[in-house]
């Protein structure tokens, strides 16, 4: 563990308990993609499979439990608790035009050619484009709550911080996962226009808005 | 079984 990995679980936590909290105390899930939340819900549950068969740590199972059961309690307020507020009408993206190629790739490369590696890095690949449901609907609305715009960069930052965690760990270990590595980059990749808007406007007070 | 390798991060 590395300071680098650490700020980036706090942030990756920080922009879930975000979303839960704004969810829950509005009583609302205008602005946010329930396809994309269910994405995420599938990135943990094929990532997670080895929560009871391989014990690195008691924060790494710690944290884990906490990802699995925050994500599906938001699946679950979007879906049923809060649907009347789910704007079905801008969250349009085809969730099969991800999850169809990335479970392709996943059998084509891959470290090692059995069950829990596969949907491992299914699940690598599916949690790097698994924000573009999220993105499409802004652009669609054209803008999105400050407290969607703060989920959304500290979602960003997470795994920013852990392209820093993975230079890190290669000069000081010599690890590196290039799989992870360079999804990992396709994934950032995603946020820059966001992290653009983010930082001209949200940091400013202004509403984050999408040019029209 | 499932083999894997062993992922250490989150």
């Amino acid at each position: 563990m590395n300071i680098f990995r650490l700020l980036g679980d706090l942030s990756h936590l920080l922009a879930i308990i975000i979303l839960l909290l704004k969810i829950w105390r509005t009583r609302s899930c205008a602005g946010v993609s329930g396809k994309s939340q269910i994405l995420f819900a599938l990135v943990f549950t094929t990532r997670y499979l080895d929560l009871f068969t391989n014990f690195i740590s008691m924060y790494n199972s710690a944290m884990k439990l906490i990802y699995l059961v925050c994500s599906y309690a938001t699946v679950f307020l979007m879906y049923f608790k809060f649907k009347a507020t789910y704007d079905s009408n801008h969250d349009t993206f085809r969730m099969e035009f991800l999850v169809v190629p990335v479970g392709g790739l996943a059998f084509l490369v891959n470290h090692d050619f059995t069950p829990l590696e596969i949907l491992w890095t299914f699940s690598i690949y599916l949690e790097a484009v698994a924000i573009l449901p999220q993105l499409f609907m802004i652009s669609k609305t054209g803008e999105a709550e400050t407290i969607t715009s703060h989920y959304l960069f500290a979602l960003g930052s997470y795994r920013a911080l852990y392209i820093v965690n993975w230079v890190f760990r290669f000069y000081t270990e010599g690890f590196f996962d290039l799989i992870a590595i360079v999804a990992g980059c396709v994934q950032t990749i995603l946020y820059c226009d966001f992290f653009y808007l983010y930082i001209t406007k949200v940091l400013k007070g202004k509403q984050l808005t999408l040019p029209a | 079984g499932w083999k894997g390798t062993t992922h250490d991060e989150l």
